[in-house]
């Protein structure tokens, strides 16, 4: 059962900080 | 990573760069790479520490764009577990099941802390890998070239193509040394690649919009030469495997 990318402790697996575009 | 571009962690918040202690005090060496698959554990490859099998020898850093030095945000890890599969072998060219996994933990006991240059990769669907010529990236401190004997200070990526196993077991690639639980990938120009190094290393490929951790950066003949692509150890063949050693209440992303 493919459990959420939201995992523990506040990781979302494969989730890149993207950069705020100014 | 022959070829490629040098980037920030930021870009591949998973890497983990693994050092070995040196015995004499000096500053310990750069080893090899790995991914974080959840917030207590490396994944990376066997053949990085078979031939000093003690977890005590290293320590992991979270965080780092540039190897042997301060890096704002990094973590700092001892190894408390190192479990390497117990199949793994030394063939003819390559290795088999050469997959490891290090439990990491802080000199006061924590895991990793997601922030913008820490994250989990997620682990493939079971055998659920993206389709031959999917652009996936690898990523490493391993060296720009072959024979080279210089690891770059800042971390480079670069991306290369998921190829089939018929075309990568033909005897003029690597022949019967290539079997279901690796895959290959290659430049299609062969002017990229991952080198001796980059060991241990993601290969990151997207599936069903999700980067995955696909492969772990394990043998090639060379670096980016005609004809002999680089090899990773299949991540989606070992599923079982990472589970029965992590399980699942330890936020492993599937």
């Amino acid at each position: 059962k493919p459990s959420s990318a939201v995992d523990q402790q506040g990781f979302q697996c494969g989730q890149k900080a993207l950069r705020p575009r100014f | 990573i022959v070829g490629g571009e040098f980037t920030n962690v930021e870009n591949q918040p998973w890497f983990a760069t693994i050092y070995q202690k040196n015995s004499g005090g000096a500053p310990p060496f750069f080893k090899c790479g790995g991914s974080l698959i959840s917030p207590c554990w490396v994944a990376s490859a066997a053949h990085c520490f078979i031939h000093h099998p003690k977890k005590e020898n290293y320590v992991v850093y979270l965080g780092q764009s540039k190897r042997n030095s301060y890096n704002p945000g990094e973590m700092k890890f001892e190894v408390e577990q190192l479990i390497f599969h117990e199949d793994f072998s030394e063939e003819s060219l390559g290795y088999r099941n050469d997959i490891a996994l290090l439990k990491i933990r802080t000199s006061t006991g924590q895991c990793a802390q997601p922030s913008r240059s820490i994250q989990t990769i997620c682990l493939p669907p079971r055998f659920g890998d993206a389709p031959v010529g999917s652009d996936c990236e690898i990523t490493g401190f391993g060296q720009e070239s072959h024979p080279d004997y210089l690891f770059p200070m800042n971390l480079k990526m670069s991306v290369v193509k998921l190829i089939s196993h018929e075309e990568c077991k033909q005897p003029h690639y690597y022949g019967s040394e290539i079997n279901y639980k690796v895959l290959c990938a290659a430049d299609p120009e062969w002017k990229t690649d991952a080198c001796h190094g980059d060991s241990g290393g993601p290969l990151i490929c997207n599936i069903d919009g999700r980067l995955t951790l696909s492969g772990i950066v394990s043998w090639g003949e060379g670096c980016a030469k005609k004809n002999k692509p680089g090899v990773y150890t299949r991540v989606s063949s070992f599923l079982r495997w990472i589970q029965s050693h992590i399980g699942e209440e330890n936020g492993l992303a599937f």
